[in-house]
């Protein structure tokens, strides 16, 4: 269970001070699947990082299963990260210097777990999204939708209890963008994946729980 | 007027081989609007960018206002690219190191300009897409949609005579979007831009004169 109490963000440099997140309320229970959606800019992404714990907002209260998240040291945080939670990224930071399934392997590096069993899974993940025919290309021989996919099979191939996609049908057709939508909607019925999904697209949301609406780093509705 | 004739793209490495067009045959006429559709990894990215002069196919002949382009040498392919072509990227490809501003100007250190003329004009495009209140920042600073309006603005800002867009909207909320597909038509309506989009929209798509479709490198209809 994830809960943001009153989370600011304010990014200043000193010629720019940005409010991207302000009087922001949300709680996300353990086994849901809501989205977030708002114009570009409104500060969706910067929600989603706090959510995920890859950023610290600059005002106001994180709690992951009741325990404020400012009271983990660096190294406990890393690891539920690491082990709990699988994020999408809006521009998939893929490791140009590793192939396909080279990157699709990395989450599991970090727990006890043969080559052969962490390449089975890879290569599963792999096949879900459609790309068990570029395995062995790098990303910079992908099309976006492919870059796309090979992130999101990263995303899933832990099982993370927790799982963060930024606008993960983006660079996809309608149909594929279906086929990745029932995966998550799978992953959230089957195994009870928590689901948090940034999206421009009504159709996909309408798909979900629930809507949170942002607009100019704060909550509408 | 582009004119693509058989056209052929054969990736080959020692390890793969992958066809991502097979015989295309296209003809866009100065001052049409035409969208290019496919599913995801169908070649349409291969596809713009073989008009855009930025790749070569491997079989067939591109031809540029009845002249061939493999009769034009480097530098003379530089230029057309440089003058004529405007290119909005998938993955906007802008410069990390350069402010937004500095980025949109790019395109105009080509030409007799002076330097307060294209900082003039690169505002100028910066407001027709919403980013006046941003153009000092980093693109690391900048939400995905707004990265992508940087890109736009770069594409336009020159008077490009063709105007090539790969996925324009794809980050962007659909207000955003149509706000930049207005932007579009009123190049192609009032300076008689050509525009080829590649886009996943069907709603987009349909603004435009017609459209291409590819599957697996191939056209179909
Ligand atoms: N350098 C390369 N080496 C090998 N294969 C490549 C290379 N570049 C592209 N491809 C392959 O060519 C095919 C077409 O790629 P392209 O980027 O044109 O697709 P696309 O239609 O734009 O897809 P998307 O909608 O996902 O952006 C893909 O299957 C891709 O894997
Ligand atoms: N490092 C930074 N410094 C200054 N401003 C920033 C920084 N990072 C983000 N911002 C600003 O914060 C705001 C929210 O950004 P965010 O990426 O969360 O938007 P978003 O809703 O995801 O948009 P999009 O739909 O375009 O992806 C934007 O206006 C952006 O310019
Ligand atoms: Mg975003
Ligand atoms: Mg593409």
């Amino acid at each position: 269970m994830i809960h943001l109490s009153n989370v600011e963000k304010v990014y200043r440099t000193d010629r720019i001070e940005t409010v991207a997140l302000s009087n922001i309320n949300v709680r996300v229970e353990q086994g849901e699947f809501i989205s977030i959606m708002g114009p570009s800019g409104s500060g969706k992404s910067t929600l989603l990082n706090v959510i995920g714990l890859l950023d610290v907002p600059t005002g106001g209260e994180v709690t992951l299963n009741g325990r404020l998240i400012t009271s983990y040291g660096d190294r406990s945080l890393a690891r539920v990260r690491n082990e709990e939670i699988g994020f999408i990224f809006q521009t998939f930071h893929l490791i140009n210097d590793l192939s396909v399934v080279d990157n699709v392997e990395i989450p599991l590096l970090y727990r006890k777990m043969s080559g052969a069993e962490r390449r089975k899974r890879a290569l599963k993940a792999l096949e879900q999204v459609g790309l068990s025919a570029r395995v062995h290309h790098f990303p910079s021989q992908l099309s976006g939708g492919q870059q796309q996919r090979v992130a999101i099979a990263r995303a899933i191939v832990g099982g993370p209890r927790i799982l963060l996609a930024d606008e993960p049908t983006g660079n996809l057709d309608s149909q594929m963008g279906d086929e990745v939508m029932s995966i998550l909607k799978a992953l959230n019925s089957l195994e009870q994946t928590t689901v948090v999904m940034v999206t421009h697209d009504q159709r996909q949301a309408e798909k979900t729980a629930r809507i949170v609406r942002l607009f100019d780093g704060r909550q509408v509705n």
